[in-house]
């Protein structure tokens, strides 16, 4: 089953 | 002291109405080049990016680094205000509790004005390196547009994959499935018309399609757009405005 990811898993928060 | 005036209110109208679906609050950043907006979606899956530059503008003068946090369904209200032809000002003090919105109808010598109350957004700002990309693929936004909005009929997902001479879209759903593909085509008289893919190697990537439903709203803002694509990254769709883009990255699905 596709997941959705989040953008935070790849860019970082500052 | 911002005082930024566009040629035609229309121009500022579409910019907000292509994000103004995708996030509610957020500041824009007035600077000595330009206006800039960062705002990542509540579900933080879709990121807008916004640069409208000082070129925008018939006359833009933005003395300090000034920070105007608004509700964009205000805004957007106090927008259907101002006839498309009007011209738009946008005027602040340095540290402003409210921002003043003018239209000017010069034929008729009318002037409205508006002030609207700016609100402090806390917000993370997502630090996005230069990603490169495995695939660019150049198409007409209304291309792009009509295969969101017919695929999602099918499905929630949105499979994109890019071989070396071909865009395919792909929706596998409960009633069936649906596939859309795009071939490279050159068309001189009307660049727009233009679908070119750069390849380094190829790509599948599948997306939620609630969010690329928001994404195609960016088609009022230029008749072509550019997705860059790589592996397990989230996608770049680029609109450029004459001067400055609407950026959409959003997050891709992934087997589990």
């Amino acid at each position: 089953k596709n997941k959705q990811s989040l953008l935070t898993t790849f860019f970082s928060a500052t | 002291m911002l005082e930024a005036k566009f040629e035609q209110a229309a121009f500022f109208k579409k910019i907000i109405d292509a994000f103004k679906d995708t996030v509610h609050l957020c500041n824009f950043n007035c600077s000595p080049s330009g206006i800039t907006v960062q705002a990542v979606d509540d579900s933080r899956v879709l990121l807008v990016s916004l640069l409208i530059g000082e070129d925008s503008f018939t006359s833009y003068r933005c003395d300090h680094n000034i920070t105007l946090g608004v509700d964009l369904t205000a805004l957007a209200k106090v927008l259907k205000c101002g006839n498309n032809d009007d011209t738009l000002s946008l005027v602040a003090e340095d540290t402003p509790e409210s921002v003043l919105i003018v239209f000017e109808d010069t034929q008729k010598d009318r002037i409205s004005e508006y002030s609207l109350k700016l609100i402090d957004i806390e917000s993370d700002f997502l630090d996005i390196d230069d990603i490169e990309y495995d695939s660019v693929v150049n198409l007409p936004s209304s291309d792009f547009q009509k295969v969101a909005r017919d695929l999602s009929q099918l499905s929630d997902s949105l499979a994109i994959v890019v071989t070396k001479d071909t865009i395919k879209f792909e929706a596998n759903g409960d009633i069936g499935t649906g596939s859309v593909i795009l071939k490279p085509f050159t068309d001189l008289e009307n660049p727009q018309n233009t679908v070119k893919v750069e390849l380094n190697k190829p790509v599948l990537l599948s997306f939620g399609l609630k969010y690329l439903l928001d994404v195609v709203k960016g088609s009022s803002l230029a008749p072509a757009m550019s997705v860059k694509l790589s592996e397990k990254t989230p996608a770049l769709f680029e609109y450029k405005l004459p001067s400055g883009y609407l950026r959409f990255y959003l997050a891709p699905k992934f087997e589990e």
